[in-house]
């Protein structure tokens, strides 16, 4: 419905804002209706400014730029209806070392309410989860899990 | 509402029956390329419902079913099982516990089970209806979907809010 | 045939003049996101007569021109000049070293020069036909394409072919 | 022309057979033409079978696999047709540290005939290179370049 769509857009719009100072630690970030006379066919646009940068469109971001705005939009979405279930899938790859660490620790906050499963192959990922399992292929083209770690959620 | 275990057996490079217990939190994967990591991310999107092949990398829903490897022979059945929390009542079902069971025999038949008991790919569907979970929501995230999000019309955008409103 | 030199100045993020010194072998290039690493692979297709925005990651072809910053107004020309070794005559020109510059002001008029000497964007590309060396070589490769060859259609993945025959 | 379609297609075939080889340390890879009686129509498709596997379309590989059959495709064509320069932009991301390697020491040999700029996050990368640049905004949306290691290519 109408209104429905418009009053989830606006929390999405805030919040998005929001994320995205926390993750790029300054900057702008907009989102907007492209036509909002018409909700029903209404398109969704975003202008961002990092840190210190002009206002650009985002196709102008660079590739690092462009995964943590990504990932600013997909946890606006989840605080207005938080999915139980997540899986991530070497979304870090394109991240430098400090956008890595404060993705990790803004992962680490929505973990409360999403359940996470994150595929990676970085070091400092893997030191924050609480369950780290290891897929190893000993006998060829046979997949087989192991488990290297076990802390609880509640310990931690 | 959380995963709490899920079981994959003949699912796509897991020949052997293997177990992957899971807790609320971030669980971690990892491991070399083309051991099997993301095989596990198309188990959760196929047990949950899943029927186009594509998304699930194949060409044919078949390709999901154990190949073969250079020293076993292809197998004639896939099954992924997944048991959730659901003690706070999240899915309209009276169990606090629920799992959710489904198997492809390479004859092209195929099975779904709630808590043990056959249903239908329909039931499925309705009962992870509006919960986020579910082969359509947002809830599998990689590089490929990052480009798609950012760089498509402003049009092809309102499928993210929709799915939240 | 090997690049030697390249100064780009106003070419997107690169307000200041810039020089980038080459060797044959592999020069990696580092640094945190949006710095600028990509900014440099755009700047050689551009230089090289590349006319598609788009490619270049932007709207319109004045978007490669520095645009300003929180200290900075922005500039009215972007230009890139870059240095070839020819010694061994690879392109057909008669000179063991070969600049080439592009420019572009705000006005939307654009300069091409080789060896400081005004000439065509056809006579760029001309020069480097068949040289694998140009825009539409495949001489820059990102995981986007990566996904695009092994995807696309077989009858899309001929182009790899022509362009080496 | 047709005559040299097919005889540059038949070399990057053998090749792109033998660097598959190299790259995964076994397994099989073959090119071949959907429609060899059409030269000029013709589309070209690959199968792969990584080491103990069994053979698959390329589109069941994983992440890595694909990043390093590309490289594998694009190496074979330069083998037949040298081209003097190639950005390779962050196309080491997906690959694990073993793949990692082998792709670093192809990429060594290749850079014998063709000059390569290579943009990564990743160390091994950086460490191979001859020349080492690092690009810095110490000024917010000004680029600025800091030569970090020349080691001329002969003294290697
Ligand atoms: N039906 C099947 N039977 C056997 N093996 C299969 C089947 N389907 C896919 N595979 C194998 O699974 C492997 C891919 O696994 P997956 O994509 O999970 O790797 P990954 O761990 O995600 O690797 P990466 O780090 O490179 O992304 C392929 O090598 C493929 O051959
Ligand atoms: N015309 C312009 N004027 C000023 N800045 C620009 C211009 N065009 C692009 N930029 C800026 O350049 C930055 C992108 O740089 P680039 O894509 O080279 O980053 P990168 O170093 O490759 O980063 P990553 O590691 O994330 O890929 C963006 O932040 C963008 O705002
Ligand atoms: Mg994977
Ligand atoms: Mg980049």
């Amino acid at each position: 419905s109408r209104e429905y769509f418009e009053s989830t857009f606006k929390q999405v719009q805030q919040n998005f804002s929001s994320l995205f100072k926390q993750l790029f630690e300054g900057g702008e970030a907009e989102m907007f209706l492209t036509n909002p006379d018409d909700l029903l066919e209404t398109g969704v646009d975003i202008n961002v400014q990092p840190p210190g940068k002009k206002l650009t469109n985002i196709t102008l971001l660079s590739g690092g730029e462009k995964a943590l705005t990504a990932i600013a939009i997909l946890f606006a979405i989840f605080m207005v209806k938080p999915s139980p279930f997540c899986v991530l899938d070497e979304i870090d790859a394109p991240l430098d070392d400090s956008n890595l660490n404060r993705f990790n620790r803004m992962l680490l906050e929505f973990s409360e309410k999403t359940q996470f499963i994150m595929i990676t192959h970085n070091k400092k990922s893997m030191e924050m989860a609480n369950v780290l399992y290891g897929v190893t292929m000993e006998e060829f083209g046979v997949s087989k899990l192991v488990s290297v770690k076990f802390r609880s959620a509640v310990a931690a | 509402m959380y995963f709490k275990k899920m079981e994959l057996f003949g699912f796509k490079s897991f020949a052997e029956k293997t177990e992957l217990m899971l807790e609320p939190g971030v669980t971690a994967i990892v491991g070399p390329n083309g051991c099997g990591k993301t095989n596990i991310s198309d188990a959760i999107r196929w047990v949950l419902g899943e029927q186009s092949a594509k998304q699930l990398r194949g060409g044919k829903m078949e390709d999901v079913i154990f190949n073969g490897s250079r020293t076993r022979q292809p197998m004639g059945l896939a099954e992924v099982c997944l048991t959730m929390d659901n003690s706070q009542n999240v899915l309209p079902v009276d169990y606090s516990e629920i799992t959710v069971t489904r198997r492809l025999f390479r004859s092209g038949e195929s099975e779904y089970l709630l808590n043990k008991v056959p249903c239908r790919h329909k039931d499925i569907i309705e009962l992870f209806m509006d919960t986020g979970v579910g082969t359509d929501a947002y809830s599998t995230l990689e590089n490929k979907q990052i480009e798609m999000i950012l760089n498509s019309k402003p049009e092809d955008r309102r499928f993210l809010f929709e799915e939240a409103a």
